[in-house]
């Protein structure tokens, strides 16, 4: 089973990164080997995983616009199967760059065809915009996991959303499918989350994940000790929610 | 007093759209003549102040790349005296589009000019990236506005922003200022908050509002009914705190 899968939002603040880390965590300590690849110049996937911001000379941006191979560039992480291709600040400057480069949409599905067999899954945090590093990353993916928060302007970017996969799809990458979308920062208290969720699952009825990311305070501050929540405090209500997501996302994944 | 504001942080979900449209309504109630200038391609301000999605056929991406002018382009909304720029999709385009006009990182401040003189403020909203649109707005903002949550992704991000604000001053916009830091989104009962809050009023002290403002589900609910929460809820706190903060901005802008 090898899957890239994109985690993708243009809204920002919607859970991506958050997902993106605990997600691959808790495939990594079930055993699978997973591979984060960290696609947003603010590089939260790559501290949030213990890579200070300032640490890490070399990334991303090295492979797609400068030759280096992937396979130098993964970092191995505290836990024993999970590997990181960390961002560093000079990605910033990559969606200008690109911009001129032939196939420029597929520079990250090239450069990872030589990694790709090692891993179980290649997990990719995309940065808040439908730029090229997010096209980037829709064009090396199997599937797209879409956390969201159950609120107004989550709500009205994901018809957006739905068409750019739609349109990559249809010009760029004919694999490309929605693999589920994922209700975060919830709070069933309040009538706002009930309500964009009530929407969102009669829209997208099936594609809706059971499992639900509640709001819990631990999984805001595991990112700065570096850690993914499940080793932050594995008991917390966040960290039991991404294992469940784990479970969830591996039984509708490994159906396909 | 002509006042251009960009309201910019690269971290997604902060509350850059929140701040700028209940600031500029805020500042409009209180007599201000305000035009708020929507440059992020997801038109969250533009719907937030209610004109819904694909209801708009022409906005700031006609006058930044089609040669329209701003003054055909303002929009009168609820408010007596606020004006709204809107965005409408064809603004995800204008980034590629830009890359290679001359002046491109002018181009706001040159089509701002003929209007700046019919308003008090003109507030700028930008996307969660430091791209061109972002570049676009810095360089023709006198001052910008920081919204922060009180989290350790946004505490991250806060020191690039600050170098790329110094960088625009610098080489594009001598007379670029931090107008002050809002931290957004407050929940003062957890120790991740007053931990950030701390860090951030030390090492940024005298440019952080003593105003800060809560975490109100009231807030979030008010664009979904396309107004600023002083029109859908004058009584909530969110309401209140944004109102102490247009007190507050006026005071600083003013004293300058
Ligand atoms: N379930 C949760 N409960 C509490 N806080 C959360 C939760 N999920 C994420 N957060 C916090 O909310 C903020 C936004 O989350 P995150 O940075 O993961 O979103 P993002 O979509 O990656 O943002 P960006 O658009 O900037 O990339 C972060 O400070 C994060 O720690
Ligand atoms: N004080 C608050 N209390 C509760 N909810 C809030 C508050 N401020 C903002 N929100 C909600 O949090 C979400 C993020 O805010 P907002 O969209 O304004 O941030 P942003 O920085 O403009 O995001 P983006 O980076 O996508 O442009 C929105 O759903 C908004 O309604
Ligand atoms: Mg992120
Ligand atoms: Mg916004």
């Amino acid at each position: 089973m090898n899957k890239i899968i994109a985690i993708a939002n243009q809204k920002g603040g919607v859970g991506k990164t958050t997902t993106a880390i605990n997600l691959a965590a808790s495939l990594a300590q079930s055993g699978r080997r997973v591979l984060l690849v960290d696609m947003d110049p603010q590089g939260n996937a790559t501290s949030g995983l213990g890579f200070p911001r300032g640490s890490i000379t070399e990334g991303i941006y090295d492979a797609l616009c400068r030759g280096r191979s992937v396979r130098e560039l993964c970092q191995l992480t505290e836990l024993p199967t999970l590997w990181v291709v960390p961002a560093t600040a000079d990605l910033a400057g990559a969606e200008v760059e690109l911009v001129t480069v032939e196939r420029r949409e597929w520079r990250l599905a090239d450069i990872l065809v030589p990694v790709v067999d090692r891993y179980d899954f290649v997990i990719m945090d995309c940065p808040p915009s439908l730029g090229l590093l997010t096209l980037n990353a829709l064009t090396a993916a199997d599937a797209v996991v879409i956390p969201m928060q159950c609120e107004y302007f989550a709500l009205e970017g994901l018809s957006n959303l739905m068409a750019t996969i739609e349109q990559v799809h249809a010009s760029l990458n004919p694999r490309l499918v929605v693999e589920g979308i994922l209700l975060t920062m919830v709070d069933s208290r309040t009538t706002l989350t009930q309500q964009v969720e009530g929407e969102v699952r009669s829209h997208f009825d099936g594609k809706v994940y059971a499992t639900t990311i509640p709001r819990n305070v631990r999984i805001a501050e595991a990112p700065s000790h570096g850690q993914p929540i499940l080793l932050y405090d594995a008991s917390s209500r966040g960290s039991q929610s991404y294992q469940a997501l784990a479970k969830e996302f591996l039984a509708r994944a490994e159906a396909a």
